[in-house]
């Protein structure tokens, strides 16, 4: 038996919308805990990693361990038909082939339930071992989405470096090139506005921008952005989920020219 | 053009 009721379910519409288009189908892994998924993108290039801890929902009961196969486009059209202020509840049953989802209005005079089709999936779960980033990057979710929306206008990749000056964006392509720098900035009204630069050691990487644009439609989850870089590790982009978790990129480097 | 790399060549399948 598995009842999980997330009275914001605006925010698992974000996160469907944040990685449905990177990854098809995954396995929502559900325990007494909370439900986490892992899944690569086809290419094998860029890796999700999902987590929703128990106390972010209202009410959360997990009898035993689960996973649940899920297409991830189709799951994505059954919570469109939630409003945004809907409460949602995820409801399974053991050995069942379907999953549930129910949508409450705020106000109570509209109740919808749509049960979703489970698939079996057979991925690959890897080990993402814990790591010292040689750099970490705190910035606006906002202001990273307009850069790599920016930068994917004249290029392809993006090098991103790492030094005490600051952090910089750069590219090229067919038309010139591309740069822009962020400085460390934390004297701002408010905290999600700074930029937070924690540097052990320069780095600097290059990766595909049409990932990194794919990740940025975590924006709507969190008004920050963690961007973790060490030398021959994926990059980490993190977006926290409030009280509740996060949603993180791994994305492999390009080799160095 | 730079080669692009795979995730499973930094992490490993559990």
């Amino acid at each position: 038996m598995l009842e999980l009721r997330l009275v914001q379910g605006s925010l698992l519409k974000k996160v469907l919308e944040s990685i449905k288009d990177l990854v098809n189908d995954a396995n929502f892994d559900f325990s007494s805990s909370g439900f986490s998924l892992q899944s690569m993108d086809s290419s094998h290039v860029a890796l999700v990693a999902l987590l929703l801890k128990s106390e972010g929902f209202e009410h959360y009961r997990c009898d035993r361990n689960t996973s649940m196969g899920m297409n991830l486009g189709n799951m994505s059209k059954m919570l469109k038909c939630a409003g945004n202020d809907d409460i949602i509840t995820i409801k399974g049953d053991d050995g069942s082939d379907t999953v549930t989802f129910m949508f409450e209005s705020p106000t109570q005079d509209k109740i919808a339930d749509f049960e979703m089709k489970l698939m079996d999936i057979d991925s690959e779960h890897l080990g993402i071992p814990e790591a010292e980033y040689h750099a970490i990057v705190k910035m606006p979710s906002a202001e990273f989405a307009r850069i790599c929306k920016d930068l994917a206008s004249i290029g392809d990749t993006v090098v991103i470096s790492v030094t005490k000056e600051g952090v910089k964006f750069s590219t090229r392509g067919d038309i010139g090139t591309a740069n822009i720098v962020l400085r460390q900035n934390t004297t701002v009204d408010k905290p999600e506005d700074a930029t937070v630069i924690e540097m052990n050691e320069p780095v600097s990487m290059t990766f595909a921008l049409r990932y990194m644009n794919s990740f940025t439609k975590a924006t709507p989850l969190s008004n920050t952005v963690t961007i973790s870089m060490s030398p021959d590790l994926p990059v980490v982009v993190e977006y926290k989920i409030a009280e509740m978790g996060y949603v993180r990129f791994y994305l492999a480097p390009k080799m160095e020219e | 053009v730079n080669p692009q790399r795979q995730i499973t060549a930094f992490f490993s399948t559990t």
